[in-house]
């Protein structure tokens, strides 16, 4: 069975797509056969890897057995990477798209079926921690919890710990955070040093890799593309910077 | 009975609460009595505005029959502007929360109770298009949808529009789409103008106030304030940013 990671986070905007496909990214090229599955119903993670449109069938398929894993998993660009999109949903049918996800042992039965091949899976996630989310970090051993740097933001990591606690407790005892990961950090602003330090001080799970927010992410995000896959190496500092969370989190997953 | 307006977007972090303070702000130093309501299980909108903190009673309690619309509405330090926060909720409650909220008719129950003295009621949202979003503009009068200046947003705007169609013939046939907020504006980015054009020619109701993204919204929202609060006049011409915003509503409202 793949080792299953889930990207959340309470708050919206905070860069859990960018996380999600940059690590996947990451971990594809440094040799692990890596699912990258979209769960937010407003989801276009990475379409750009696979040419794809939301048009193709993908987890919203996949649920209603509609679509067969092979006709969902889509194969990208990138060697050891593949994708397994949202799907062909109508935005009018979220609020049922959320439910089906959230039905108790469906997700875990759709992720067996698509992650065959692989050796991790990662999930994003809508923002906030509502069914889906709980959903997925039911499925999950592990999670990422993103948090953008800003005072604001300490106020929310206790509450998003004690709800990893409750789903340990309420229905998945494997369940472990791999880290508390600061994004958006501004390292000029003032109050961010502050910030970093409680957060690594008061919360010792906070990653060492931070992910500041740059021209390049930014960029990248506007053409769904990885950050290394911008011309010219543009993006080369902040792939960079995904191969050290790559590693530290391959080093928190086998020490836990 | 109050006009109801909602704040929403598919994506997360787009400036939906910042929105929703500022107006209320806006609307309420002009003489409207305004009602500003967080529907975010992750809210906190205005909470410095009120000396309130999570613990105080709000919209949970009230839902639940624990609280009456006197204790869960908050008078601010502005004269004209109240608050229903989102009250005492557990993280792990989050689903729950969810589920009352969108239970039909409940809002609009709710909503009537405690917009009594109010002329008009806006509510924050949390982002996506799910149930408690839904229920939301199935209570509303009013929609304003707030998209990222981006490429990326044009792709999404379509869809937001055929939510709200849905919404109309399935549940609220007085909702309006009241306009489409450009929001996060970076006009010195390359490419901004380009998608501001296209907003403004491809979908006629985008508004012609858009929210650009300063260092005043910014430092005000970490400190969750509305932006004229800070000192020093620091957010005065942001905070006249919202009388336009305001002027330019209250003038398609009075036309709708
Ligand atoms: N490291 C970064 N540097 C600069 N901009 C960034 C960075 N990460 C994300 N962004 C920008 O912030 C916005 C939100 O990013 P992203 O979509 O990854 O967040 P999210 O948490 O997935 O949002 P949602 O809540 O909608 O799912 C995007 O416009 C993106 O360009
Ligand atoms: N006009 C602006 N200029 C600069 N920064 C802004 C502006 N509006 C919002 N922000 C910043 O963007 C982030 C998200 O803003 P906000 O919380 O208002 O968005 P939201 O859409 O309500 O997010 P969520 O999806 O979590 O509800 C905050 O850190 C805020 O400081
Ligand atoms: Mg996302
Ligand atoms: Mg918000």
């Amino acid at each position: 069975m793949a080792r299953r990671l889930v990207i959340a986070s309470q708050k919206g905007g905070v860069g859990k797509t960018t996380v999600a496909l940059n690590l996947a990214v990451a971990l594809a090229e440094r040799g692990s056969r890596t699912l990258l599955v979209d769960l937010d119903p407003q989801g276009a993670v990475g379409l750009s890897l696979a040419k794809a449109d939301t048009e193709l069938p993908g987890l919203a398929e996949l649920l209603m057995g509609q679509a067969t894993p092979e006709e969902a998993v889509l194969v990208t660009r990138l060697a050891g990477l593949s994708l397994l999109p949202r799907g062909r949903l109508d935005a009018t049918d979220v609020p049922s798209f959320e439910e089906e996800v959230s039905r108790p042992g469906v997700l875990a039965e759709t992720l067996e079926s698509a992650e065959a091949a692989c050796d991790i899976v990662i999930m994003d996630t809508p923002s906030g921690l509502g069914r889906v989310t709980t959903a997925a970090l039911t499925a999950a051993e592990f999670a990422v919890l993103a948090f953008q740097t800003e005072s604001l933001a300490l106020r929310s990591i206790g509450q998003g710990l004690r709800v990893l606690e409750h789903i340990q407790t309420a229905g998945n005892p494997r369940l472990q955070l791999l880290g508390i990961l600061p994004t958006l950090v501004e390292r000029e602003r003032p109050g961010t040093h502050a910030v970093l330090s409680e957060m690594w001080n008061g919360f010792p799970d906070t990653l060492e890799t931070v992910i500041p927010r740059t021209e390049a992410f930014a960029h990248a995000s506007t053409l769904g593309v990885p950050v290394g896959f911008l011309g010219g190496g543009a993006g080369a500092p902040e792939a960079r910077r995904f191969e050290l969370l790559a590693d530290e989190l391959e080093a928190r997953m086998n020490r836990l």
